[in-house]
């Protein structure tokens, strides 16, 4: 079963064109094993990518070295499905 | 029985599908089952039909054919009891189903479903594998024959958005195309995902205006202001290229080059705490919110025939 043990879910916040395409190149590096929830299109447009322990490192380098403002939007998607998790069990052990 | 049923969790795909039957059960006289087809692994893809005559001309609304967004097919369950309770009360659905049938949807990506409850989670797509690659599954909002295989789909069998091989090659899209066709006489199609808080309509494909912009652009709005009255949800709206961006092959772009004029896809909550892991507190807020919307689409339906 696929875990997300330290996976992060960043929003970036694009102030310009330039950086839209870094953050287009930033997608296409298949090895950081990104998941893009929300793509890099547009600066009106937020963008959510949840970002895999390992590459944490890198990709918050990134964002630093090229002033892309970001916030932590979700700090550990394992935690949040662990609670749906219960969330779901829960419901099947009460009698109807 | 779908009283004590508890649409303020999240379920898996036996318990969806045993609410169906239950539903059918207990509405034999409004609500039944049609299987339109079968996913890649042999999932039956069920459709409720809602019902009070013969011969009438069709609604059509379908959640979940991105397997993650799990706040769409929770909602898509409660639309189907909100059918059968409102219907001979509310005078408004009262009025839609006496000229209408409905048909839902609710698990519109069995495999992928299946997949997000038991393997991965954050599963989007379809479950065929894909000859040659190790990756596995087909974007089925990439997959239509709209602008098939243009930007803003993918030819890569591991990209998020891959289009397919070719349009229709998904079985869980096949079997709503021929459902379609073969009814010859749907008047409204909604496709329902999230998140992000959207209501769009055609086109994705292209930037030329759909050439009912006007009043698709004038329903949406209307739709949303019913939508943010009740927890004052912001929501935008627009056509899927204007508002979100470029998507080729996408549901809605097929639908309306049908000649399904009302053609919708929403984007349910939330715009950016919880992405696909909204709380399920906040299933039931968002089926109701979202529900009056789609009343106002429907209710336009019904008084504008065409």
């Amino acid at each position: 079963k696929e875990t997300f043990e330290g996976h992060q879910v960043l929003r970036i916040t694009a102030n310009n064109e330039a950086q839209i395409t870094l953050l287009k190149e930033l997608s296409e590096q298949g090895h950081l094993g990104l998941d893009f929830w929300m793509e890099p299109i547009r600066e009106s447009l937020p963008i959510d990518v949840r970002v895999p322990f390992n590459s944490l490192q890198a990709v918050r380098a990134f964002l630093a070295y090229n002033h892309i403002e970001y916030l932590v939007m979700i700090e550990d998607v394992q935690n949040l499905l662990d609670e749906e998790q219960r969330q779901m069990l829960k419901s099947h052990v009460i009698p109807r | 029985n779908t009283d004590d049923f508890v649409y303020t969790n999240y379920h898996n795909l036996n318990t969806i599908y045993s609410f169906m039957d239950m539903l059918v059960a207990e509405h034999s006289d409004l609500v039944s089952k049609i299987v339109i087809g079968q996913s890649y692994e042999g999932r039956p893809l069920n459709v409720l039909r809602f019902s009070t005559g013969a011969n009438r001309p069709g609604m059509w609304l379908d959640t979940g054919i991105h397997s993650r967004e799990w706040v769409t097919q929770a909602s898509g369950v409660w639309f189907a009891k909100k059918i059968v309770t409102d219907y001979g009360r509310d005078p408004a659905l009262t009025d839609i189903l006496n000229n209408y049938d409905i048909y839902l949807e609710i698990i519109t990506n069995p495999d992928g479903y299946q997949y997000t409850q038991t393997k991965d989670r954050m599963w989007r797509k379809t479950r065929k594998p894909n000859p040659g690659s190790s990756c596995v599954g087909v974007d089925p909002n990439r997959n239509w024959d709209a602008g098939f295989g243009g930007a803003g789909s993918s030819s890569s069998p591991c990209s998020e958005t891959y289009r397919g091989p070719s349009a229709h090659s998904e079985p869980e899209v096949k079997a709503i195309v021929d459902f379609v066709k073969s009814h010859g006489n749907i008047k409204s199609f909604v496709s329902i995902h999230s998140y992000s808080q959207m209501l769009l309509y055609p086109y994705g494909y292209t930037r030329t205006p759909a050439k009912d912009q006007a009043e698709l652009h004038e329903l949406a709005r209307k739709a949303i202001t019913e939508l943010q009255s009740l927890y004052n949800t912001r929501y935008t709206y627009g056509s899927i290229i204007t508002t979100i961006y470029q998507a080729s092959g996408g549901t809605i772009d097929w639908t309306y080059d049908q000649g399904i004029k009302y053609s919708y896809t929403f984007e349910l909550r939330d715009t950016g705490r919880y992405g696909f892991i909204l709380p399920a507190n906040q299933i039931v807020p968002t089926a109701e919110e979202t529900w009056l919307a789609l009343m106002a689409i429907m209710e336009h339906t019904k008084n504008n025939p065409y």
